[in-house]
């Protein structure tokens, strides 16, 4: 017998999978010598780049771009780093203990502890597994995704009624998305919105990371990382 | 707002929603 027909994706969820950025690289800088500093200017260089990137996607998710200004800074300035970090999650999800922060770089376990990223990698991968055992799908990434950036608990919202609408909007796509596709688990929104606080720590510790980096000034960090990074303390 | 100039900017000027 053939499958049964299944159902049209709701209208966010086709939407935030049309909007998903292109892959992008690392291409760390054959010029510098070979070593830590050049492990994280790479990544740092990469991260400015997603955070354009993430931008613009941003603007793509329904509802966000009727936000005040102000409020669409907010909640980019709370949530970059869970959305950075989501994303390294999801392209790690079909490999073995690596994390790939681009596609042309994939760090392990040894990798890692060379550019003191070793607690960091833990974490992250903390995440995958995770994400791995309940075998999230592009989809619910993608929803998950928006869902970050709105719930991401910014202080300085202005119109709070506008940005839970734009919640509970993407909240309900989740929803009816696992209604027609996983109706064999009636737990799994429920499954995958509790791993938020997992990657709100996470990225916590990233941008705490990043930021004792900063204060070092061994690293070249670029314009926007570094504003968004103050952003964040 | 003036702390966070580029996120300004490229929320004012990156590609528009109809886009897609």
């Amino acid at each position: 017998l053939p499958p049964p027909p299944k159902k049209p994706l709701t209208k966010i969820v086709s939407h935030l999978l049309v909007a998903e950025p292109e892959k992008i690289y690392a291409m760390p800088d054959p010029s510098l010598p070979e070593g830590d500093i050049k492990a994280l200017t790479t990544l740092c260089d990469l991260a400015d780049r997603e955070l354009v990137v993430i931008i613009g996607w941003a603007k793509h998710i329904p509802g966000f771009s009727s936000l005040s200004l102000g409020d669409q800074m907010s909640l980019l300035q709370s949530a970059w780093m869970e959305i950075l970090i989501l994303s390294v999650v999801f392209r790690s999800l079909p490999y073995e203990d690596e994390l790939v922060y681009a596609e042309d770089y994939v760090m392990d376990e040894g990798h890692s502890r060379l550019t003191g990223l070793l607690d960091l990698y833990g974490s992250i991968l903390h995440l995958v597994r995770r994400y791995k055992k309940l075998k999230v799908e592009k989809e619910e990434f993608v929803t998950l995704k928006a869902i970050a950036l709105t719930n991401s608990d910014s202080m300085h919202i202005e119109d709070v009624e506008a940005v839970q609408k734009l919640q509970d909007s993407l909240h309900e796509a989740l929803q009816e998305y696992e209604g027609g596709e996983h109706q064999e688990d009636p737990q799994r929104a429920g499954k995958l919105l509790m791993t938020l606080p997992l990657l709100r720590q996470t990225a916590a510790k990233a941008v705490q990371h990043f930021y004792s980096i900063k204060v070092q000034g061994k690293v070249p960090m670029h314009k926007l990382f570094l504003e968004m990074l103050e952003a964040k303390v | 707002k003036e702390k966070h100039k580029i996120l300004h900017r490229l929320l004012q000027n990156s590609t528009s929603p109809v886009d897609l």
